[in-house]
């Protein structure tokens, strides 16, 4: 009889459980019908098997969205996790969709997945990549504009993480300036 | 603690989900 190690058999489980989301931009629908749950899952083995079967980030078309987030947290401002916090913004030249956009999402997703923050992971709610002619983005959300010392960690190992160079600097907005503004930019509360 | 998980362990079972 082969003696078979549970390595070969258990998947790996997540510190959290998340969900994937899509959104297509349709004038004809409201904001919330436009969006839609792909998959939740909760396992290395299950993200991969939804990450290799979606398109790649840079083959959408402009004005759609991925968002993942731990479950339970929708991908918008008014949830009850998100409508006090903001995010850490990274914005993309046209060029950057070739080079770095694909790269950028995955790093983006690994670092949730894996809880790259270490215990300042709980204050992340999730992470959106917008396709937008002008310039793509991609944003870490965390829950809490007035955590300081979270944010500033988070912001930091993430520009690690992303390689961005130590003299371009990202900045992070809270959802509630992003919602006010009255111009094309919002201020920064945190730069690292 | 934490299940941490970094980057090259992660990355190292992208092309294993179709075999299990």
């Amino acid at each position: 009889q082969e003696i078979v190690s549970p390595e070969s058999y258990i998947k790996h489980p997540l510190q959290n459980k998340w969900s994937l989301w899509f959104f297509k931009n349709d004038k004809t629908k409201t904001w919330q019908a436009n969006l839609c749950l792909i998959s939740t899952f909760d396992t290395v083995e299950d993200f991969w098997a939804l990450y290799n079967h979606i398109q790649l980030s840079s083959n959408l078309i402009s004005g759609c969205d991925y968002s993942l987030f731990k479950d339970g947290i929708e991908p918008m401002w008014e949830d009850e996790r998100n409508k006090r916090g903001g995010r850490w913004l990274i914005t993309l030249s046209k060029q950057q969709r070739r080079q770095d956009l694909d790269r950028f999402w995955l790093e983006t997703l690994l670092c949730l997945v894996g809880e790259t923050f270490d215990d300042y992971s709980d204050e992340v709610c999730g992470a959106v990549v917008n396709i937008r002619s002008k310039g793509d983005k991609i944003a870490i959300w965390t829950a809490d504009f007035d955590n300081r010392e979270a944010i500033t960690h988070i912001g930091r190992v993430y520009k690690e993480r992303l390689g961005i160079p130590i003299k371009m600097t990202i900045g992070y907005q809270s959802h509630s300036d992003t919602a006010t503004k009255s111009g094309s930019t919002t201020k920064n509360k945190f730069v690292v | 603690g934490k299940r941490q998980y970094n980057r090259d362990f992660l990355l190292g079972f992208q092309f294993m989900a179709a075999c299990t």
